[in-house]
């Protein structure tokens, strides 16, 4: 008599968690924008045996940004969720896996990432500030402002823009433009910039020291810019990821200032 | 004949009383939810 089929794997089992967390590494590890993402919830999960110990997974995945952005060392376990109150962004991944062997590889992974909608936080939190579209024009003018405040005061190297990766501007009862973007430390020091900074290129790929910005730029009642960037210092690519299609690395024009 | 018997017996089987305090389990999908639903 056939053996009877295996009951379906439920989302929740052990089978299930390992190849979402195989699946969520991977997204993480070839995304190349914004955030990192961890697992929400499994929604949905189709196995196909393909023959002894050789299974090909179907997963459907909702994720959830954190706050580490995608080049942090930060290992993801330590990167908190977004909370619903910062204006969360959910990521919804279909993953296609192979367990072979108990070993899980992803085969193909496709991602689709949203912020939660303003009503569903204005509902809640009436007063939280809500994202904005990263080409704003405040949003901008508060990066160029804030990079060129902490270049002309850093003794280090001169920082450029790598991309911005997330702005919201709130109008009560000040009006207030907060901004998160990533940087790339480049071959001058702050000094030579001033002199030349068409010059000043990121550092190659052996010496690349990245890093990760936030500033607030108060524009009501009164002026005020605060910003804090901190460097990570040059990281040893991972083998299997070059450094230069490294996530998060989106590598603007050469000379392409911030102004 | 036979047909209907079988099919009287199987409801009547389907009318089986569940134990008391039987719970369902739960449907395999979607999993738990970790953090907050959006």
């Amino acid at each position: 008599v056939p053996a009877a089929p295996s009951a379906p794997l439920g989302c929740d089992d052990p089978e299930s968690e390992a190849a979402a967390e195989a699946a969520v590494n991977y997204i993480n590890g070839h995304s190349h924008h914004g955030y990192k993402f961890a697992l929400n919830r499994i929604e949905d999960i189709r196995v196909v045996p393909q023959g002894p110990n050789n299974d090909i997974m179907f997963l459907e995945l909702d994720l959830l940004e954190t706050t580490c952005p995608i080049l942090s060392p930060t290992p993801l376990a330590n990167c908190s969720v977004r909370s619903f109150a910062e204006h969360a962004v959910e990521g919804d991944c279909d993953v296609k896996l192979q367990k072979l062997d108990g070993t899980f590889s992803v085969l193909a992974s496709k991602c689709h990432s949203h912020a939660d909608s303003a009503e569903d936080i204005v509902k809640i939190c009436p007063d939280c500030p809500l994202l904005v579209s990263l080409n704003n024009t405040e949003v901008l003018e508060t990066v160029s402002a804030a990079l060129n405040d902490y270049n002309s005061k850093t003794t280090d190297s001169y920082l450029r823009l790598l991309e911005i990766g997330r702005a919201k501007i709130q109008f009560h009862p000040a009006h207030v433009v907060v901004t998160e973007f990533a940087v790339g430390a480049t071959n001058c020091t702050a000094e030579q910039a001033k002199a030349n900074v068409e010059a000043c290129q990121l550092l190659p790929e052996d010496q690349s020291n990245f890093g990760f910005c936030t500033a607030t730029m108060v524009k009501r009642p009164s002026q005020d810019l605060k910003v804090d960037c901190q460097l990570y210092g040059h990281q040893v690519p991972a083998p299997d990821i070059p450094l230069l299609s490294r996530p998060g690395v989106t590598y603007i024009h050469p000379g392409h200032d911030t102004s | 004949s036979v047909a209907k018997r079988a099919v009287a017996e199987a409801a009547q089987h389907d009318k089986v009383p569940r134990p008391v305090g039987f719970v369902p389990p739960p449907p395999p999908c979607p999993g738990k939810i970790r953090h907050f639903d959006i």
